[in-house]
């Protein structure tokens, strides 16, 4: 039997697991590719 | 250790002598959309997944995961181009920048476009594929060209025209063929 | 107080990288000054600062707005140790004692942590830090670390490549969920990581393959222990999952991998996750084509490939201690004696408890089994190689004979361990798989075992059956002696007693 201790770390283990987003490679430093700038409303403006 | 054991592996209508065994772990489940999930194979070709693995879960690999990549030399110093030291990745005038943009290829001019919303890449690489016969669609928030190989038809109001058009999809990041109904309200 | 000062060193880290590059001279000449103002001149005074780094960041974290980016120090933490690692002379520490260091100070604020948190330890800084570092050392040795300009440096960094790796490893054994559950799937993500398992899995050499191994291992026992016969937490069973699409990752990227490594994975797989087991055994060469199991007129002896002896990456005669002499002795010279050693040998000095289906617990030392019975195939395979197939396909050469007499000698549970490690050979077209075939076939008709053929029959059977049952994918060599048992036409399966009174095996064997 899993002591409930141990059943309770891992349920929170669980509850926090590490998506992807942590997994990605960080970015501290972004030099801007480009200054804003305005463009059509009909231009995505999401990227 | 005999035949017997296996009967409530076998027997799956029975609930109570099917729960002697947890079935998920013992039978298993069918895998075809955890390989799918994982990219096996894709396109019909067999590829290294391990490279992009996201997370063990499918569950937590929400978004891609940047692999190892490694730029050389070269490709750091293309004077007045990409970046050197006297020219950095940056466009920041749409004057003085026009002609790097002009060295570009389509696709990467569709990649500049959807990236940096609202900057002055966007404008200058809206400028070059107009220049390229490009036209983006308003409503669609695509691009697409004519297809040379076929004259449209206009409409009798001279409002919009039918034709074969090539449409680049950012989804797909390809270029695709479609016949199309073009209002010309709509494009730009 | 000294930390404060760190403290603030430390912010002053974050800031600038948050400016510039971390490639930037500007970064370099902060960490000579680092070393100048005497903040890590010293193992002591390093240990000290790393600490308060480590200490701040996961405060940070913790504070930080969970929408808005909460990792900022822990990455700048996580480049600055890769850095470190990277541009400083090595006079009076080696690289790796200096590593080593490193990843003592991340264990003894982490383990603080875990302790004394309990349910309030949140794994995910953790799991940042140290997917950081693999990141940062991946960038570091891109191209055979072809960024770093200086020649010797760069010399000494692909020298110490694989040991950064296996010292990596090590600690992350040291972090598995028996020792730390609430890092349990950060754990499991870790082992997993893109930089790191296939990373392990393609240094020269196989020079990561056997620390990988241990953690793929550690991950089995966990599972193991804490799965029950007829139910699973929640918990684990998402570890299964993820665990499950681990393996097909490796299966798909780096099948040699399981395959060489097949003894020991089975080893220590949990007895009922036999899905798992076939997609461990199931693995295939790169590259490699074969024929279709089904196809009732394929004769084994026709393929090339069922020639080759398949690699072993551990020696499975490392296992056998005592037993190794008598094995290897009667498979010299035969002897009844020798028999009795072995068969005296292979008992375990306390019952194992299994979850196993149809049993609880076993008294027979199934490494043990698994041992003798992979020696034997090894060496009925290269027997093969040296004289010829005469020497080995022969039910009166001792490495048949050994195997045989296992079973006729053997009680119930012994007859099942050896004929349920033997199906475990039949995998992809290889002399194992082809000997193996032609050993449980013979056994399967032969007159030698008497009244006990009934016996035989229906564990060889079982044993197969155990594996086709599960959704796929089943070995090739699993298909094959299936189709061969059900086109053969000394035994009518249908007419056997044992089947009988079974009646859903023998509606399946029907449809069959």
């Amino acid at each position: 039997e899993m002591p409930a201790q141990m059943a309770a770390q891992l349920e929170s283990s669980l509850l926090n697991c590490p998506d992807s987003l942590d997994a990605d490679s960080p970015y501290l430093y972004r030099k801007q590719l480009s200054l804003p700038h305005p463009t059509s409303i009909f231009f995505p403006n999401e990227p | 250790f005999g035949l017997k054991a296996l009967v409530p592996l076998v027997r799956q209508g029975d609930p109570e002598v099917a729960s002697k065994y947890d079935h998920s772990m013992a039978l298993g489940a069918d895998l075809s959309s955890m390989l799918h999930s994982l990219g096996i194979p894709r396109d019909s070709k067999r590829q290294a997944v391990l490279a992009t693995f996201q997370s063990p879960w499918a569950e937590t690999s929400r978004s891609e995961v940047e692999p190892t990549f490694y730029i050389p030399a070269s490709f750091l110093g293309i004077d007045e181009v990409l970046q050197s030291e006297s020219t950095p990745p940056c466009f920041d005038s749409v004057q003085r920048d026009q002609q790097r943009v002009a060295l570009f290829q389509d696709e990467t001019l569709f990649y500049l476009f959807y990236k940096h919303p609202g900057t002055v890449i966007q404008e200058l690489t809206y400028l070059e594929l107009r220049k390229r016969n490009w036209r983006y669609h308003k409503t669609l928030k695509a691009w697409l060209t004519k297809d040379p190989t076929m004259e449209p038809v206009v409409s009798p109001d001279g409002l919009s025209e039918r034709g074969s058009y090539v449409f680049f999809d950012p989804q797909r990041w390809e270029k695709c063929q479609r016949d199309f109904l073009l209002f010309y309200n709509a494009i730009m | 107080t000294e930390t404060e000062k760190y403290f603030l060193v430390f912010t002053e880290w974050v800031k600038i990288l948050q400016r510039v590059d971390v490639n930037d001279t500007v970064v370099l000449a902060f960490i000579q000054q680092m070393v100048d103002k005497g903040i890590i001149s010293t193992s002591d005074s390093l240990i000290k600062f790393i600490k308060a780094a480590l200490e701040l960041s996961v405060l940070s974290f913790k504070q930080s707005d969970p929408t808005g980016e909460v990792f900022t120090a822990i990455d700048a933490l996580g480049k600055l140790l890769v850095k470190l690692m990277v541009v400083q002379d090595f006079n009076e520490v080696s690289r790796a004692d200096f590593t080593n260091m490193i990843f003592s100070v991340i264990m003894l604020i982490f383990s603080k942590d875990h302790s004394q948190n309990s349910s309030a330890f949140n794994e995910r800084p953790y799991f940042r830090l140290l997917s950081n570092l693999f990141i940062e050392w991946s960038f570091a040795r891109g191209r055979n670390f072809a960024s770093i300009t200086n020649k010797e440096t760069r010399k000494e960094l692909r020298n110490f490549d694989v040991e950064f790796y296996n010292i990596f490893a090590s600690y992350l054994h040291s972090l598995q969920p028996f020792a730390f559950p609430a890092f349990c799937f950060a754990w499991v993500s870790l082992i997993s990581h893109r930089m790191f398992l296939p990373v392990m899995l393609s240094l020269p050499k196989k020079a990561g393959w056997e620390k990988m191994l241990i953690l793929i291992i550690d991950l089995f026992k966990f599972l193991d222990k804490y799965t029950k016969k007829d139910s699973v937490t929640d918990a684990v069973s998402v570890i299964y999952k993820g665990t499950l699409r681990i393996i097909l990752g490796i299966s798909n990227d780096f099948p040699e991998f399981l395959i060489e490594n097949h003894y020991q994975l089975l080893n220590n797989l949990p007895c009922s996750y036999f899905q798992l087991k076939n997609v461990v055994l199931s693995a295939i060469p790169t590259k490699m084509c074969f024929p279709n199991p089904y196809n009732p007129t394929l004769q084994l002896s026709n393929l090339e490939s069922c020639q080759e002896c398949p690699s072993v990456f551990y020696d499975p005669i490392n296992d056998l201690s005592t037993l190794k002499k008598p094995v290897d002795n009667y498979l010299r010279i035969p002897s009844n004696s020798l028999l009795r050693t072995i068969l005296g040998s292979v008992f375990r000095s306390e019952y194992d408890v299994r979850n196993g289906v149809g049993f609880d617990f076993l008294s027979v030392d199934s490494k043990v089994v698994r041992a003798i019975v992979l020696h034997v195939g090894v060496e009925a395979g290269l027997e093969n190689e040296r004289t010829s197939s005469n020497a080995v396909f022969n039910p009166e050469s001792s490495y048949y004979t050994l195997l045989y007499n296992m079973i006729h000698d053997g009680t119930a549970e012994l007859k099942f361990q050896v004929i349920e490690v033997m199906v475990e050979q039949l995998r992809y077209p290889n002399i194992h798989t082809y000997w193996f075939n032609y050993v449980l076939l013979n056994m399967f008709t032969s007159k030698d075992f008497g009244d006990q053929i009934a016996e035989v029959q229906e564990l060889i059977l079982r044993c197969i059956l155990e594996r086709i049952i599960v959704n796929k994918p089943h070995p090739w060599g699993v298909s094959i002696l299936t189709t061969q048992l059900l086109n053969q036409d000394e035994v009518n399966l249908l007419e056997l007693e044992f089947i009988k009174t079974v009646p859903e095996i023998e509606k399946m064997l029907t449809l069959m």
